[in-house]
């Protein structure tokens, strides 16, 4: 299992670093073994440094930067094996427009051979879903769906829904 | 494979049994704050084996069960059933004994998962309708980033604190998608 | 001072639930002493209850209604002392757009008397400010302000900072 | 009281003096992620007197020093300056004896609060521009809900986790504003 999560590392590693450079346009990332001469235990760490600035400790990164540090992570672990499906709980909270953008164009093209289950508030990521199922409670404390059409209808059934 | 189905019954906020089928691709769920969207969430954890009452804000287990609002009682049970559908290409490759339960499940192109909990506290777990354990459903999804802790689902306000999670547990990471 | 506690407790208790209902558009929230007995001692509790839901512990709420709640009690405390300022770094961030303009119009009410610093990407809450402040990385790694104009200017000036 | 101005020399992002004069009423921050606004906000809790690094998202104190770029290198010092105006009916009541420097301070209608810190790890206050300690600072603001650990400073990522914050943080948050 050693040689089996050496591989897996190295190739997680280079998944990351190709991610992290599509969602911020630049920069790098990479993910470092805590202890590299002992595989079985040893811990992971993520170096990672946004376009132009300079190395620091992950703490420094703005939120919004963190969150797509973390995403680049999950999908490159993604990309590894076959995930039946991935469920995303408002992760595009803490981006601006720009980064929305980006986000959605990588979740287009994984989405092409993975399901994605998303939470969302933003306009943008709404809008580039395949399907919208929209929640509401008609009846204070009960939840149930309401159906939600993509375009123009989608403001008015949205606002039925708010 | 991918989720084909979810089904709630009595599951947080959802008194009434509602389905929602899914599509291959991004599915969004959209509405304002506070009408069910992370219950659906916390529902497709639960089944899959969610042990943690923390994350899913419950105090006791049975906290998943519909609680009544101003006009209706609490119900007595909750369910979920989520159904795979598993095409040829992406089925599971499943870890443990050729001959398992995970094994046979894994041949098939569609299947079910249910997980049942009454107010006594009783709960159960079924594959295609049948009971089964709960290691029987992480044997099955084991690996795959889809368990309780794996990468593949992520709660709400948690996404910018994955990259400060401690070494230890990004190796789990690494591990779950090996 | 436990006579001043109590009085404040009991302000602060009165203020919350009124603000709470503004926000929430019904619904009701106390805050509670943990040990009555022992005024020296006791811990607050805080009790929410969304309109037509039944009474929870606070895990219950949403993310958008916990931050609510939050913005509830902030603003309650506020009103108990003239505060010299209010610094808010993306509260409205887990809020729909119904509540984000709840919690604007109770932002521009109360900021007639107190002053505001808030950091936002809404829209919305852009739009109610009384003046809006750039800041952008010209140079990667270095941050400066830059002017923004309100109305149709800003669109403009805010593409330029992205 | 307000704030008129905030000036930062050498703070985190901000590697040339940069001036912001605010106005009173609603002033929004806007920028794109990562672009230095969180920075704006640490240097306000900064120089009101924050010991925590971690609430500064640093290791060290000296973190809070601009560090260079590609470009440029790294500076030796950090300096925020505060100056706060006060309005006959608004201004600071101040906590402490009569004649104490936060009294004399409050009486004033303006005045400034300045921190500054060198590489060696060396830090300075400044009150109206002369040498103070951090106490005369938190005396100040003592009870006016803006000290590091006061409710009317909210930093990102954490309005969700004060409603869940232990009962004897609530009670903190309380008697400061008592
Ligand atoms: N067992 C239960 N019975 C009834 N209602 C419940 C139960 N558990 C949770 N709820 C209700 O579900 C609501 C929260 O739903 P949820 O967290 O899914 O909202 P949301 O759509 O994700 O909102 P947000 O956009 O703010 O994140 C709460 O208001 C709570 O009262
Ligand atoms: N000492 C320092 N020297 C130079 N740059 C620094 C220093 N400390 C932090 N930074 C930079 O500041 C940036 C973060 O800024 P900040 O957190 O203010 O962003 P933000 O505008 O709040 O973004 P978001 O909208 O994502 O929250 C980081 O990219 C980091 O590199
Ligand atoms: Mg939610
Ligand atoms: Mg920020």
């Amino acid at each position: 299992t050693r040689a089996r999560f050496k591989e897996t590392f190295e190739k997680a590693d280079v998944k990351f670093r190709e991610l992290f450079v599509e969602l911020f346009h630049g920069g790098r990332a990479t993910l470092k073994l805590t202890n590299p001469n002992n595989l079985l235990e040893s811990g992971v760490e993520i170096e990672a440094q946004p376009p132009g600035k300079r190395v620091g400790s992950l703490g420094v990164l703005s939120g919004g930067e963190r969150a797509l540090t973390a995403v680049s992570l999950i999908m490159a672990l993604f990309s590894l094996r076959t995930t039946p499906f991935c469920l995303l709980d408002e992760v595009d909270a803490p981006l601006d427009d720009a980064n929305v953008a980006r986000f959605n164009a990588m979740l287009r093209r994984i989405s092409e051979r993975t399901q994605f289950i998303i939470i969302t508030h933003k306009q943008r990521t709404m809008e580039t879903a395949d399907a919208l199922y929209g929640v509401t409670m008609a009846e204070a404390g009960v939840s149930q769906m309401v159906s939600v059409r993509i375009g123009g209808a989608r403001e008015e059934a949205l606002a039925a829904t708010a | 494979m991918r989720i084909r189905q979810i089904e709630l019954v009595g599951f947080k906020s959802f008194r009434e049994p509602t389905k929602v089928t899914l599509l291959p691709g991004l599915n969004a769920i959209v509405g304002p704050n506070g009408c069910g969207k992370s219950n659906i969430a916390d529902a497709i954890r639960w089944v899959l084996g969610e042990q943690s009452v923390k994350h899913l804000r419950a105090k006791e287990m049975e906290d998943v069960i519909f609680g009544g609002n101003e006009t209706s009682a609490a119900l007595g049970m909750a369910e979920v059933t989520l159904s795979f559908e598993q095409a040829d290409e992406a089925s599971l490759g499943v870890e443990g004994p050729e001959d398992g339960l995970a094994a046979q499940i894994a041949r098939l192109s569609e299947f079910t998962v249910t997980r049942r909990i009454y107010r006594s506290g009783e709960s159960q777990y079924l594959i295609n309708q049948s009971p089964a354990r709960l290691r029987d459903i992480t044997d099955l999804f084991l690996g795959s980033g889809v368990g309780p802790k794996a990468y593949a689902m992520i709660e709400q306000g948690r996404v910018s604190q994955i990259v400060q999670a401690k070494p230890e547990e990004l190796r789990l990471f690494i591990e779950e998608a090996a």
